[in-house]
């Protein structure tokens, strides 16, 4: 089988201050993604190390980069899936890790679960020695700014190009 | 929103999808990024698909299942991206985007928002686009 990649850095209406920096960032997961996949490595390891190279990027919305809940706090979901046993893994509202996806793969691989929560899956991440970063290394000035300017329901519409919010 | 899909030299597809949620969403809010069959699925039977847009439209259609369900019906990953995203702007208001791999090594990236940022590579080809049509 030809290995093959497909990466993207989310759907929205992209500002123009941000749009270089996504085209190079997930060109650039794309082609180190697909070297492993060209080395051996496996789907979830291609999968995982592309998402990686996302989350680590300040420019997109996942890891580094996150935008602010209402509480002007980070909460971060992940999700991991394997094709081969239909194994998947998952994280949802986890503070303070730099990469979710590795979280999500530990889930999947280490324990009998789908999904761990809140302070269970930031509790299960410190039992992996996974380093805590700070609230301010997630998150960059332009997010805290935009979290001071946006009213909620404006933010949704702009962003997705349509009229409703959140339920 | 992030996300990738692979096929490996084994035949085997995965999915990975990662995000910080939406500014000044309500604390405790979920979208669909880590709900399985909504932000992500993979089977190696059918495909893998990963999503983004809209969360709460996305968990309403399952849109990572929905798009695995007309490639199991006999759809194409652009057919059956196209017809889930379709599906999900009729009946629930909602936007967002997929990337797709099929079993037989198809792929497609496919969005009803503005823009969606995407690359994808095959054999020494990568090829990549942001608005509709590239």
């Amino acid at each position: 089988m030809k290995p093959i990649i497909v990466i993207h850095g989310g759907a929205w209406a992209i500002p123009e201050r941000l749009v270089e920096g996504s085209m190079t960032g997930v060109k650039r997961a794309a082609r180190e993604g697909f070297a492993l996949l060209e080395s051996g490595a496996s789907a979830v390891d291609a999968v995982e190390a592309a998402v990686r190279i996302l989350e680590d990027d300040p420019v997109f919305d996942a890891g580094h980069g996150a935008v602010l809940n209402a509480d002007g706090d980070v909460e971060l979901d992940a999700i991991i899936m394997d094709g081969k046993t239909l194994a998947a893994g998952a994280i949802c509202c986890v503070k303070n890790v730099s990469n979710p996806v590795t979280l999500a793969r530990s889930v999947m691989e280490k324990t009998d679960h789908v999904m761990l929560s809140g302070a269970g899956a930031n509790q299960f991440a410190a039992s992996l020695g996974i380093e805590e970063v700070s609230t301010e290394e997630l998150v960059t000035q332009h997010a805290r700014e935009e979290w001071g300017q946006y009213k909620y329901s404006d933010a949704v519409s702009n962003l997705f190009n349509m009229e409703a919010a959140h339920d | 929103t992030v996300g990738a899909v692979a096929i490996d030299a084994e035949g085997n597809l995965a999915c990975a999808t990662s995000t910080g949620g939406i500014t000044n969403k309500m604390v405790g809010r979920v979208g669909d990024t880590p709900v399985i069959g909504s932000g992500g699925y993979a089977d190696n039977q059918v495909g893998a698909v990963s999503t983004t847009g809209h969360g709460e439209s996305i968990l309403k259609v399952t849109l990572a299942r929905l798009i695995i369900y007309h490639m199991e019906q006999g759809a194409s990953p652009g057919k059956a991206a196209d017809k889930a995203l379709l599906h999900m702007q009729e009946r629930v208001a909602g936007c967002g985007g997929a990337i797709v791999i099929s079993a037989q090594g198809e792929w497609t990236a496919k969005f009803t928002t503005k823009q969606m940022a995407w690359a994808s590579m095959e054999g020494g080809t990568l090829c990549y686009g942001l608005n509709p049509g590239e």
